[in-house]
């Protein structure tokens, strides 16, 4: 879950 | 997404734009280094390779195509555009930027938060970023003459990393569990690096005076 956040930005 | 997300996001978008601008436009990559360029398109290639798999959104979708598109055309007009190309300054842009792409390779492999293919490829991607722009700062403090394109450029690069750390604190406090030490540290290295062209830039500017770097 945590890691997915950070897979948003460019 | 944050305002400062959004503001990083289009300082990037701007830079690459200043930079095509001049390519496409002007046809001349003068002060331009083609070893940062062909590292960002390795970046880009490495780091979207989620792109066709894991949609988030049509926003991030089309922007991680402009940046995969415009990295590669600009390695494309440096190395095989006849105008383009004769303007490339070889013989200063002599980075060996092969010292780069192996140390962060074996970073990624010893430093990552999962050991697959494409977390290993995505966190290489970010510490190559991290580094990618050193040839570009070395050919410009070897060039004595910097035109008002290129330090735009590098300039509106450097603003996307500043603004992407407050974007990150914005996130720290409104996101539960926004914890993400590989990214970060990467980013302020890479920030960092801008630290001595900002404060040039910008007292040029203040003066205005042309941009030149102290040897």
């Amino acid at each position: 879950l945590a890691l997915e956040s950070v897979k948003d930005e460019l | 997404m944050n305002a400062f997300r959004l503001a990083g996001d289009m300082t990037h978008l701007i830079s690459v734009l200043v930079l095509l601008l001049k390519i496409h436009t002007i046809k001349s990559c003068a002060g331009i280094s083609l070893k940062t360029q062909e590292l960002y398109a390795l970046v880009f290639a490495t780091r979207y390779l989620d792109i066709f798999t894991d949609f988030i959104s049509l926003y991030n979708t089309v922007m991680k195509l402009i940046f995969l598109g415009s990295s590669f055309s600009i390695v494309w007009y440096m190395r095989r555009h006849k105008l383009v190309q004769r303007s490339y300054d070889k013989d200063h842009d002599t980075f060996r930027h092969q010292l780069l792409v192996l140390p962060c390779l074996i970073l990624a492999l010893l430093i990552h938060e999962q050991f697959t293919f494409k977390e290993v490829m995505w966190t290489f991607s970010i510490y190559l970023e991290a580094v990618a722009i050193l040839p570009q700062l070395v050919l410009l403090q070897r060039t004595r003459n910097i035109d008002n394109l290129t330090g735009q450029y590098v300039f509106f690069l450097g603003a996307y990393r500043s603004l992407y750390i407050l974007n990150w604190i914005y996130r720290y406090f409104t996101e539960p569990h926004y914890v993400h030490w590989i990214t970060w540290i990467s980013g302020l290295v890479q920030t960092l690096l801008y630290a001595d062209f900002f404060y040039y830039y910008i007292s040029s500017w203040k003066n205005n005076v042309k941009l030149t770097l102290p040897a």
